[in-house]
């Protein structure tokens, strides 16, 4: 099971992991009589990155309607600021005793917060952009719940306006979150229901003219035509709700590679 | 050792530079 949730955060956050466990174990293996070298460039240059980081986090939070990433987001923040400051300390510890063990405690702990909390900032963005996907399918579901009223061919018309380009962009979005994923299950899940949601599209909305024709003719076989439209549009309602239950799954554990 | 801290700290600045990325495009 793949560890990071999307290809975009496994890119930027699995060099620094990997780099953070081969420390790890040199440190555990040169625990003794090594002197540290001097790191207060690499540190500063840290440090105003982080700043900077911090900056556009802190505008994003501001500038955003999202209510749960207003929440979120904030920790995260201050986790990576928490984790310089160790880095700093660390750095200020080592340049008076180049031997310390608590200077480089502080150092794996620092460089661990950070890659901890460049992660929960990413996840937080990452989980953000899933909810407007989300909300995207919802207002699919809300026109599919009102195909049953549809009952003449310029609310048809009209419906399909409306339908049409929500339609798209569902499938635009959803397709590219598909690829995004690390996960082969939940990839083939997305592919799969969306190529349904395709497919019953046109069905769907033959479906409905059919119904306004027979009723507008006052001809037998409204009720099965209706019915046909109905078991069509559940359908699709189905796909859709498998769709949203799948974007919000995810495979990250913040304890598997902590 | 000293390499290897190095790296880590420009990984991690790099790391951090992404990040920051990742923010202002999706953002915008």
């Amino acid at each position: 099971m793949p560890v990071f949730h999307t290809k975009t955060i496994e890119s930027i956050l699995e060099p620094v992991a990997q780099q953070v466990s081969r420390l790890v174990i040199l440190h555990e293996e040169a625990e003794d009589g090594n002197p540290m070298p001097d790191l207060e460039r690499p540190v500063m240059a840290v440090s105003r990155a982080v700043a900077n980081l911090v900056k556009v986090g802190r505008e994003t939070i501001n500038s955003s309607d999202d209510p749960i990433l207003k929440q979120d987001m904030p920790a995260a923040l201050m986790r990576v600021e928490g984790a310089s400051k160790l880095l700093e300390e660390a750095s200020a510890m080592l340049k008076q005793d180049p031997l310390s063990g608590s200077a480089r405690k502080k150092l794996i702990e620092g460089s661990r917060g950070i890659l901890q909390g460049t992660s929960a900032l990413l996840l937080c963005f990452d989980e953000s952009e899933v909810r407007k996907i989300i909300r995207e399918c919802k207002r699919v579901l809300d026109y599919l719940a009102v195909a049953e009223v549809i009952e003449t061919m310029e609310d048809l018309v009209q419906f399909l306006k409306d339908l049409s380009p929500c339609l798209s962009k569902v499938s635009r979005e959803v397709g590219g979150r598909e690829k995004e994923l690390t996960h082969q299950v939940h990839r083939e899940i997305l592919i799969r229901c969306l190529d349904q949601v395709k497919t019953l599209a046109p069905i769907l909305i033959c479906s409905m003219k059919i119904f306004i024709h027979i009723i507008a003719q006052g001809g037998k076989g409204a009720e099965e035509a209706a019915e046909n439209r109905n078991y069509l549009a559940q359908r699709m309602t189905d796909e859709i709700n498998e769709i949203i239950r799948v974007l919000q799954l995810t495979t990250y554990d913040e304890e598997e590679w902590d | 050792l000293r390499v290897g801290w190095e790296q880590l700290l420009t990984s991690i600045n790099r790391n951090i530079n992404e990040v920051e990325n990742q923010i202002l495009t999706r953002d915008s």
